[in-house]
């Protein structure tokens, strides 16, 4: 009965159009990933992919996937890549220009700013529900913890770590460029 | 991931072979290069914190289970896509009353757990963790990691992934064999252990936090000498349901009750 669901299955599906964005900023970009709660056939194959785009010097928040590798391939102009293994060790720091491709280990954290001309990119990840986990925004893990915990751990005063927490408002995954202007130090 | 060979001849009891010091508590590893724990494809620690110790959110490569073998405390698993269900009461009071001066109290954030000798912690590979004495003794637990689950799509060694704190000066207590052999294996054990923002530039961190660069240097906590276990002076607050008021106590006396 395997080729009476294969057979039928949908195969393919755009992620490059705007209109189909999960995470849209106005000033920053957008991703559109697409797994198999989406696109069933990825199930089987156990990948899934994501399409991003971000606007000039926006970021991609720093942020790790917990269960999948992720291959990511330039379609578009080149951004600062910064990624980092277990012991805080830097594992990459440099820029990623079109064409090119990147391979970040599960667990491992990346952060992205696009360059003057914007970044765009796909990624291949190795689990059909690639989940990622932001340090910054709205979503985030420190966003989670209570704010003793990150006064404590950070030896930050409550104003701080309540910015850190907060300054980043509704954002999540996709952070427009120059808030630290808005800083109050 | 293929299947681990064992090539057991003996088995014998293992003790740690490794100790991180804090300055509120330890960290102590067994040697998960032994070949018995190889052959199972596990990674055992185990942690010991002292009253008002917190130890430092982290995650690792694999699925683990926490044993509490001695003590109380509270437990905070960062899960993703998880809301923030545990709201102050006060702050919804002061935003009513329109009292927004006042927000620096607010605070919301995942569910806390609290925790008691003979509790078991289950935790999914990449969820973030932090756990917190508040106990008159020492909290002792004792975590295993699957590092041969499927969840884990990196090679067998544990990862630690720390998300604030950093361990510059480790103490060690390899018998010398043991280090040699570690040596050959290439292992890295007495690298300095520092957080994931740590491996961040400063400037990019601020950008994205929208904190000052000084604020940022503090997340990397360059300067930090206290470890991976800290001291909280004056005990930690947080947000959560009166002691003994908790769901799971709540159900465990009824059961007792009925």
């Amino acid at each position: 009965g395997v080729e009476e669901t294969i057979c039928s299955m949908r195969l393919k599906q755009n992620i490059a159009n705007p209109t189909r964005a999960d995470i849209y900023s106005e000033k920053g970009g957008r991703i559109t990933t697409l797994n198999s709660q989406k696109l069933p056939i990825l199930n089987f194959l156990q990948m899934s992919a994501e399409r991003g785009v971000l606007y000039q010097n926006a970021l991609h928040a720093p942020h790790w996937h917990s269960n999948a590798h992720s291959v990511i391939y330039v379609t578009r102009g080149s951004c600062r890549c910064q990624i980092v293994g277990n012991q805080g060790r830097q594992v990459f720091d440099g820029q990623l220009n079109q064409g090119q491709m990147l391979v970040v280990p599960q667990n491992f954290a990346v952060v992205k700013q696009a360059g003057n001309e914007g970044f765009e990119w796909v990624s291949f990840k190795t689990n059909d529900n690639a989940m990622a986990i932001p340090l910054v925004g709205k979503t985030s893990v420190l966003r989670a913890m209570p704010v003793d915990v990150l006064m404590n751990a950070y030896q930050i005063s409550r104003e701080e770590a309540q910015r850190l927490k907060y300054n980043r408002q509704e954002e999540t995954m996709v952070l427009t460029p120059g808030s630290r202007s808005q800083v109050r130090a | 991931q293929g299947q681990s060979q064992c090539r057991i001849e003996n088995i014998n009891a293992q003790e740690p072979n490794r100790r991180v010091e804090s300055e509120a508590g330890v960290v102590e590893f067994w040697d998960q290069n032994n070949e018995q724990f190889e052959c199972a494809g596990v990674a055992p620690t185990r942690y010991i914190i002292q009253p008002n110790g917190l130890l430092l959110p982290f995650f690792v490569n694999a699925p683990r289970l926490v044993y509490i073998v001695q003590g109380r405390g509270m437990s905070g698993a960062l899960i993703p896509g998880c809301p923030e269900t545990f709201h102050s009461i006060r702050q919804s009071a002061q935003l009513r009353a329109g009292r927004s001066q006042q927000q620096g109290a607010r605070d919301q954030h995942q569910k806390i757990r609290s925790i008691r000798q003979g509790d078991i912690l289950a935790l999914p590979a990449g969820v973030t963790h932090w756990l917190y004495n508040e106990g008159e003794t020492p909290l002792v637990a004792v975590s295993l990691h699957d590092t041969s689950s499927n969840a884990n799509q990196l090679d067998r060694n544990l990862r630690r992934f720390q998300l604030a704190g950093s361990q510059q000066t480790q103490t060690t207590s390899y018998q010398q064999r043991q280090q040699q052999r570690q040596q050959v294996r290439g292992q890295q054990q007495d690298i300095p252990e520092n957080n994931i923002f740590n491996g961040f530039n400063v400037e990019t961190l601020a950008e994205a936090f929208g904190v000052s660069t000084e604020t940022a240097r503090k997340l990397q906590g360059q300067n930090d000498q206290r470890g991976n276990i800290v001291f909280v002076e004056g005990g930690l607050r947080a947000i959560r349901p009166q002691q003994g008021e908790d769901e799971e106590e709540r159900e465990q006396r009824y059961r007792t009750a009925n």
